[in-house]
């Protein structure tokens, strides 16, 4: 028996906007830890791992781990349903092969329950270990998003280079060259407009936009990205769900040939 | 100039 009740209803349709893009069906992970779901692309290039931890739900049963297939296009139209202030439960019996979705208004005056097929999926999950990485970027995500989108109308790829001076994102096209250079910035009102370099080892890297563009579906999850490179490693994006859990992005490097 | 890696060449499965 599985049941999981999240007050903040539109953290999970924005989980459900920023991995469906990337990802058609996958299967969440259901323990005592939490909610969460590591799943690739299907050329094997990117990887999303989401992770809500169990203390983030204001009521979490899940009595063994198991392992619930989704599709997940129709996960997201099921949960466009339920309102930006809703309350949503996620419901499945043992053994049933459907899930519920159950939405509350705040003022309880509408209730809705959502049933859906799941599917059996076979999945591999990779091993990913825990690294210290070369160099770390943290900026705003709204900056990120603007920055990958505007390169992507030059050229495909970015080559992301990390050195003492800032942080380098270079493109070029038929119709020319872009470089945008964002330097640390932590002199600023708020926390969250500030650009924040951490380099041990200066990292250079080049990756294809159209993944990039696609993580930044997770810009309304959070006002700060963090990009984590080590040379002739994926990058990691991560945006962090509050202090719940995050979703995560990893994407392998384009290899001179 | 560049190929496209997988994350099977860096990460094995578990």
């Amino acid at each position: 028996m599985l049941e999981l009740r999240l007050v903040q209803g539109s953290l999970l349709k924005k989980v459900l906007e920023a991995i469906k893009d990337l990802v058609n069906e996958a299967n969440f992970d259901c323990s005592s830890t939490g909610f969460s779901l590591q799943a690739m692309d299907s050329s094997h290039v990117a990887l999303v791992a989401l992770m809500l931890r169990s203390e983030g739900f204001e009521h979490y049963r899940c009595d063994r781990t198991i392992s619930i297939g989704m599709n997940l296009t129709n996960m997201a139209k099921m949960l466009k349903c339920a309102g930006n202030d809703d309350i949503i439960t996620i419901k499945a019996d043992d053994g049933s092969d459907t899930v519920t979705f159950m939405f509350e208004s705040p003022s309880q005056d509408k209730i809705s329950d959502f049933e859906m097929k799941l599917m059996e999926i076979d999945s591999e999950h990779l091993g990913i270990p825990d690294t210290e990485y070369q160099s770390s970027i943290k900026m705003p995500s709204q900056e990120f998003l603007r920055i990958c989108k505007d390169l992507s109308s030059i050229g495909d790829t970015v080559m992301i280079s990390v050195t003492k001076d800032g942080v380098k994102f270079t493109t070029s096209g038929d119709i020319g060259t872009a470089n945008i250079v964002c330097r640390q910035n932590t002199s600023v009102d708020e926390p969250e407009n500030a650009t924040e370099i951490k380099m041990q080892e200066p990292v250079s890297l080049t990756f294809a936009l159209r993944y990039l563009n696609s993580f930044t579906k997770a810009t309304p999850l959070a006002n700060i990205v963090t990009l984590s490179m080590s040379a002739d490693l994926p990058i990691v994006v991560e945006y962090k769900i509050g202090d719940m859990g995050y979703v995560r992005y990893y994407l392998a490097p384009k290899i001179e040939e | 100039y560049s190929n496209q890696s997988t994350l099977s060449s860096f990460y094995g499965t578990r």
